[in-house]
């Protein structure tokens, strides 16, 4: 679960790994340039060079071990394709894949990729409503200890109010909303409300407190 | 303030178009290459065929009557450069640029871009944090009508607590934290905490709300 390939150390394969280890994860790192594998061997737990195209390396190096890989090895739709058929066949289950157009997006898809990136495609749509709504700042800019979570309401708290639940001091969890069975939400609840089993929280806080509060309520 | 001109229409700059469009504002895309200026011409306000390192085709469109750059013309950094001083000279105010490695981003920076974007690196941290920690929704799937934003404490508010000011009813607003002048910041803030003129409320809620609360609290 915190172990994971990075095949194709590019802009993104290289962002990808740092950020990974810098949050303390288990990093191999992969790429047939031996120059871009030593520059990167002191931040990872491992790099190792060698073309991922070819079934029998990634095999040797445990690659089949790994639940997550993420490939980003440029825009030869043909490599990608590759890396990603034999990353499935070792039983990986989670193959993450760079998509260099709109066009591989689909191919890529098709062969069993499980989650596939644009990020020129994503940076601009981000671009362009931050430009057009400079008032919404991009969350992401809140800081990392900060999640967002939606929860059902647990059972102890049925046909209560928020306000007699007193949620930010018991549990230092803020609810900023309220989502009903059809997945409308209302940001401008009453603290008069009283919850339902229909009802999801819509619940920000520190993760800490997100997780310890996931446990509790079970 | 609504009128935005794009250089480049690869994958970035042709999503730049589409949801500026999307979100009504006035577009001038352009490209050297006439095929991809033909099949946006539809979409955006207006599509020019021209070479945007040429600073004479630039003025004869009117590059420099727009508020806002966009520049994605690929791996080129000799065009990204000139594309950006030609924009500054005619009096862009705000020149965007897309750059295709962290190399290219100081270049750009010295030589006075506005603001740079490298979508890769951006991409690899986003789908990085999301990895480890899946349990913080990435904010800016939050519905885009939902804003966030900080305000200085108002002077009516000073020394009352968050409770007696019963913002959320009064507002339409959620207070997530509260800031002090060194930029720390308290999601656990108890509602007796009284505010103070140093301090900043971090605030979520609808973007009307957030307007709203702007203009009346000036
Ligand atoms: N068959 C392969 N096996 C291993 N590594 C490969 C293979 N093919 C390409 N690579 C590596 O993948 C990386 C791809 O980076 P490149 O800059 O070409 O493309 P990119 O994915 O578009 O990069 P970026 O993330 O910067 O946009 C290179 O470092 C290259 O050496
Ligand atoms: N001097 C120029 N004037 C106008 N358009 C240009 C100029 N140079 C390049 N372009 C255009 O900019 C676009 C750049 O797209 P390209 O796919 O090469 O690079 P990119 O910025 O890396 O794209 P992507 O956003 O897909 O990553 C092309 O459509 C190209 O025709």
């Amino acid at each position: 679960a915190d172990k994971f390939i990075v095949i194709g150390l590019g802009e993104f394969g290289l962002a990808v790994c740092n950020k990974l280890s810098d949050l303390n994860m288990e990093v191999l790192a992969i790429d047939k340039d031996s120059e871009k594998v030593q520059s990167i061997q002191t931040k990872v737990t491992s790099a190792v060079t060698l073309d991922a195209t070819d079934e029998v390396s990634l095999k040797a190096v445990g690659g089949g071990n790994f639940d997550t890989a993420i490939v980003s090895v440029g825009d030869d739709l043909e490599a990608s394709v590759l890396v990603v058929l034999h990353l499935k066949k070792l039983g990986v289950k989670c193959v993450i894949v760079k998509a260099a157009s709109s066009l591989q997006d689909k191919v890529l898809g098709m062969i069993g990729a499980d989650k596939i990136i644009l990020p020129e495609v994503d940076a601009g749509r981000r671009l362009a409503s931050s430009l057009v709504n400079p008032i919404s700042i991009d969350f992401s800019e809140l800081p990392q200890d900060i999640g967002y979570a939606e929860f059902r309401v647990p059972k102890a708290f049925y046909n209560k109010t928020i306000a007699e639940l007193d949620i930010r001091r018991k549990y230092s969890l803020n609810i900023i909303g309220i989502k009903n069975e059809k997945g409308a939400f209302d940001l401008a609840f009453s603290p008069e409300h009283k919850l339902s089993d229909s009802e999801h929280l819509m619940v920000i806080g520190n993760k800490t407190s997100i997780k310890k509060f996931q446990e509790k309520e079970k």
